[in-house]
């Protein structure tokens, strides 16, 4: 039940661009990623391999991002897929397969190359099997310590490079929900699933679904707030289990604090709204009635359980808590006031500011403005052009479409095509009351519900 | 809903995170286009990639068979003016109009639903045991005037508001409504005047309710549509 791709790392929209001349260009093969990934596990001068998704075609690399002359460039056609031993900076087990590029000992000595046997003659010498090469520590008679190499010092025949396990090398902070290291054993040593496959174990973690929880290739994460980093496993009879991941010492400062309000989804905030909005009490987080829950104070210690107050310890949309009322077990405290989120406004504009010619040049997000004459990332409907009489300078915020909220300008986010500017109505500026002048007006087209019509009863 | 009783709202839609549970409510306005409260979102450029609409069914969790039902994921959102409050919530196809299905209209620049229209909100939110939550729940509530309202409320009410009056019966919107619509029928069409918001308490019987005053920013909603 494991798939070939657990030995690989992917990287997205990806694409290996080699230099050396004189390589013959790898050829194009049919097949799934899975497919490409078998051939290249047992081919030994595939390292990586890119995977066309729309034609399925891959091409099997003897090289990796590592190799000399090789760089990574955006190609939205490839996956690109690299084998993880070579690409690994800590260890598994003893290192045996270890096939990074560490070439200096644990006391900061230059290892000595395997194909030379000066300053210090040996038997270890590089073969396509062995997978020693250049000068890089390797382990090839399975040294306890992990990799080694020859030194270049003539009076110290060799050293461990001192390369850190895996569990160690990156350590996890609260309850391991930021960490992003390559662990990808069980704590009982089962390998983990990838996360974007689903056997043998279908699953809800889709990576493309979940693009901030860092769920990638099968290392283990911790997506839902349990208690520690975890993985789907590779054994069809044990579908996820915790790993193994050391606790840094230091705890991380929490970011985003906040007690009289709340930013983003609330996992900052520390205030002690504790009553839902529909008026039931919350639920003391160190209890287990009316609702059983193990979001115990005891098991998240970053996230501030104290009493029964609104807390998000699990990344949902808002501070929320488990309601004291038997038949609704959660509530989510959107009556809490959200924190404002816009820059102040550094000038003001009368009206609706239709003839503001100030020079302000950033939306009240901060994301800087759009020159006007310009056609990227946004083509513009309004521009010096068709309105030549609006003072449609550089990329200075604008009214010309006589916008009632305010001048505005196109953005340089590709994701926003405009936006206000962080500029603010000037006080004693007079613009009509809506309520002042209230007229009938007619409807036509959308809204209408037939039985509505019928005036039916329900 | 507090107070309501199951019923239609072909507009309205049922706003679900990754985990596919519901979180607030919208309404269609145009055929990729929902209406919401800044509310219900953590920032102005979240990545929704997971969150969908779902709209044609009555039901909060409908059977997977529900004929109806469409979701819809959300592929991009835009927040209006600041005093808005409002969002637009881009959807990644358009959503098929049917029986279950409608769009509602916007209300015309700047109008002012005159005192005394009834209106309706709708959502999938708590209903503090008064009606059945598993369902769409709708209630009537009778539009106050500004100035009745700004008294109510000592002066604190803003030109971007509009009120409802409280019911003895303690009707009105709570947690998992939010973003929904107040929409009244007028002149035999059926009108999004306003949106819902959070308020400290649901359903009170001593204070108006509040919503977003939609026809302010009808230029904004036509111009995100536009871009």
């Amino acid at each position: 039940h494991r798939s070939p791709l657990n030995d690989f790392q992917r990287l997205r929209a990806t694409e290996l661009l080699a230099a050396p001349a004189d390589l013959p260009p790898p050829l194009l093969e049919r097949g799934s990623a899975e497919q490409c990934a078998q051939r290249c596990a047992t081919s030994l001068a595939c390292r990586a391999f890119h995977h066309d998704r729309q034609s399925q075609l891959c091409q099997l690399l003897p090289w990796t991002q590592h190799s000399p002359h090789v760089q990574l460039q955006k190609n939205i056609h490839y996956d690109l897929y690299q084998k993880k031993d070579y690409l690994r900076d800590c260890i598994v087990a003893d290192g045996t397969n270890y096939r990074g590029t560490r070439a200096t000992t644990e006391k900061g000595l230059r290892c000595q190359q395997w194909q030379a046997t000066t300053p210090h003659d040996h038997r270890f010498l590089p073969s396509p099997h062995n997978g020693l090469e250049g000068n890089y520590c390797r382990n090839p008679d399975r040294d306890k310590r992990g990799p080694w190499c020859y030194t270049v010092d003539a009076n110290i025949r060799h050293q461990s490079c001192g390369i850190k396990k895996c569990e160690d090398a990156i350590c996890m902070t609260c309850n391991g929900e930021e960490y992003r290291g390559t662990v990808d054993r069980t704590e009982s040593g089962i390998e983990c699933q990838r996360w974007d496959l689903q056997h043998p174990h279908k699953h809800p973690y889709h990576p493309d679904k979940y693009p901030d929880k860092g769920l990638d290739d099968n290392y283990c994460r911790n997506p839902d707030s349990s208690e520690r980093p975890w993985c789907y496993t590779t054994d069809p009879r044990r579908e996820r289990e915790y790993c193994r991941i050391r606790l840094c010492k230091k705890r991380s400062r929490p970011l985003n604090i906040t007690t009289s309000c709340f930013r983003g989804k609330g996992e900052g905030y520390r205030g002690r709204v504790n009553v839902t909005v529909s008026g039931i009490p919350c639920q003391r987080w160190d209890t287990q009635t009316p609702h059983r829950h193990h979001f115990t104070p005891e098991k998240y210690p970053c996230k501030d359980l104290q009493e029964n107050y609104c807390r998000n310890p699990d990344g949902s949309e808002a501070p929320w808590c488990f309601t004291t009322h038997p038949t609704i077990r959660v509530a989510f405290c959107f009556h809490i006031r959200r924190c404002p989120d816009e820059l102040g406004a550094q000038e003001c504009y009368h009206g609706h500011g239709e003839r503001y010619h100030g020079h302000i040049s950033k939306t009240r997000k901060g994301i800087t403005c759009q020159p006007w004459a310009a056609q990227a990332p946004h083509v513009p409907q309004i521009s010096p052009a068709t309105h030549p009489e609006a003072h449609l300078e550089e990329n200075y915020c604008r009214n010309p479409d006589n916008d009632s909220h305010g001048p505005w300008c196109y953005t340089m986010d590709p994701r926003t095509p405009f936006d206000y500017c962080a500029i603010k109505p000037c006080s004693g500026s007079v613009v009509p009351s809506i309520l002042e002048n209230a007229d009938a007006v007619v409807f036509e087209q959308c809204g209408r519900r037939d039985e509505r019509l019928q005036l039916k009863g329900r | 809903i507090v107070g309501g009783q199951p019923g239609n709202s072909p507009w309205t839609v049922s706003i679900r995170n990754r985990a596919s549970v519901h979180f607030c409510g919208g309404s269609l306005v145009n055929e990729q286009w929902v209406i919401s409260t800044r509310q219900c979102f953590s920032s102005c450029d979240a990545n929704l990639t997971g969150y969908k609409v779902q709209l044609g069914t009555l039901f909060k969790d409908p059977s997977p068979g529900d004929p109806d039902e469409q979701t819809i994921p959300i592929t991009r959102i835009v927040c209006g003016p600041s005093e808005s409050q409002l969002v637009m919530l881009k959807l990644a196809r358009p959503a098929s109009l049917n029986r279950r299905v409608a769009l509602i209209c916007l209300p015309p620049e700047r109008y002012v639903v005159p005192m005394g229209t009834i209106c309706e909100i709708a959502g999938w939110g708590e209903t503090r045991g008064t009606a059945d939550s598993s369902v769409l729940n709708v209630a009537r509530l009778p539009v106050l005037s500004h100035s009745e309202c700004n008294k109510a409320l000592h002066g604190r009410l803003k030109e971007s508001e509009l009120c409802t009056a409280p019911l003895r019966a303690g009707v009105g919107a709570c947690e998992g409504d939010y973003g929904g619509p107040l929409a009244c029928l007028t002149a035999d069409c059926w009108v999004l005047e306003g949106v819902i918001t959070p308020s400290r308490v649901c359903a009170r019987t001593d204070q108006p309710a509040l919503f977003i005053r939609v026809s302010l920013y009808v230029d904004w909603i036509h111009k995100v549509m536009k871009m």
